[in-house]
């Protein structure tokens, strides 16, 4: 399931900032 | 002691809930019923205060898509959830009016990052395994969202822009369909839910209820999610009963909002599914595709 939500995936392991979203 | 520890907990979500999430109850309440002198929000009621609403406030930019058009952007509140902008060839209003939808999918997107860190801030939550962290978020993140947009409405419209705007419910109505349509039926859940009169030390664990829920489709490990949950709920009931000793039944009260809660997220879903098929050159937010995706 994680790789279908890799941003979500990356969300949960570190802080993204919103640009990078 | 098995008391203190759910205060204990209460304080902790509280305390998480203020860290991530800019605009809270307390300050949109103040904002809405004219407290906060002058500062009071510009009002967008037609196309030509959208217009000048864009130039009032001086926002972030927040880039998604490559081909989005390089203009200001209007940060929409916590419930910035319509998700769709539309492709070229339109009049100058039409213009404004895609600005905007592009707009609430920047906020929307900024949005779920503050409730993936208020859900890490759960304790055990990041201790569940991870593809359950993924299935919690992406099936929790618009139910959250939607009930974080009660406290910034009332009946007659909607704060948006961290509460420096404030959006008619009559100009939502006037945009064409189907966008006129998607607003409405989180301004007719809010005013129900507002009369709960939770306060934001409530909230935190509502949404941390709701992050925890173990019936969300492929969860692999159910039982540490259910564990949580309980706890939780402790918390949730005990919290209630001593700040709103005088409201009875308002824990069960709150738990049937869940099921309504459901409802209009599956609604939304189908909505911008719909959009996504009917409107050309219509593009979401990547991480809001990744959301939506076989969700409903």
């Amino acid at each position: 399931l994680k790789e279908k939500h890799k941003i979500l995936h990356r969300l949960l392991q570190n802080s993204t900032s919103p640009v990078e979203l | 002691p098995e008391a203190a520890d759910l205060r204990a907990l209460s304080r902790h979500l509280y305390e998480a809930y203020l860290k991530y999430f800019p605009l809270t109850k307390a300050k949109a309440r103040a904002i809405l019923s004219g407290k906060t002198g002058d500062n009071a929000p510009f009002v967008i009621h037609d196309m030509k205060s959208l217009m000048e609403g864009e130039q009032f406030i001086n926002c972030k930019q927040i880039p998604t898509q490559e081909h989005q058009p390089q203009t200001s952007a209007l940060s929409v509140g916590h419930g910035g959830l319509m998700g769709a902008h539309l492709g070229s060839e339109c009049n100058i209003l039409d213009a404004v009016e895609l600005r905007f939808f592009h707009s609430c999918q920047s906020r929307s997107a900024e949005a779920v990052r503050e409730v993936t860190e208020f859900a890490k801030s759960i304790p055990g939550f990041i201790n569940l395994d991870l593809n359950d962290q993924v299935t919690l978020l992406k099936y929790g993140v618009i139910e959250v969202l939607i009930i974080m947009m009660a406290p910034l409405m009332n009946k007659d419209g909607t704060l948006i822009a961290y509460g420096q705007i404030f959006m008619t419910r009559e100009f939502l109505k006037s945009l064409r369909k189907p966008f006129c349509q998607m607003m409405e039926p989180k301004f007719e859940f809010s005013v129900k839910f507002n009369t709960l009169e939770l306060d934001d030390s409530d909230m935190a664990l509502f949404l941390a209820v709701i992050i925890l829920s173990g019936d969300r489709p492929g969860l692999l490990n159910v039982k540490p999610i259910e564990q949580l949950q309980e706890t939780v709920l402790h918390a949730l009931e005990l919290q209630l009963k001593l700040n709103h000793p005088d409201s009875l039944q308002l824990f069960a009260k709150l738990l049937q909002k869940m099921t309504d809660l459901r409802q209009i997220v599956t609604d939304h879903v189908h909505l911008i599914q719909l959009l996504k098929k009917t409107e050309v050159d219509m593009c979401l937010h990547p991480l809001l595709q990744e959301i939506m995706k076989d969700l409903y």
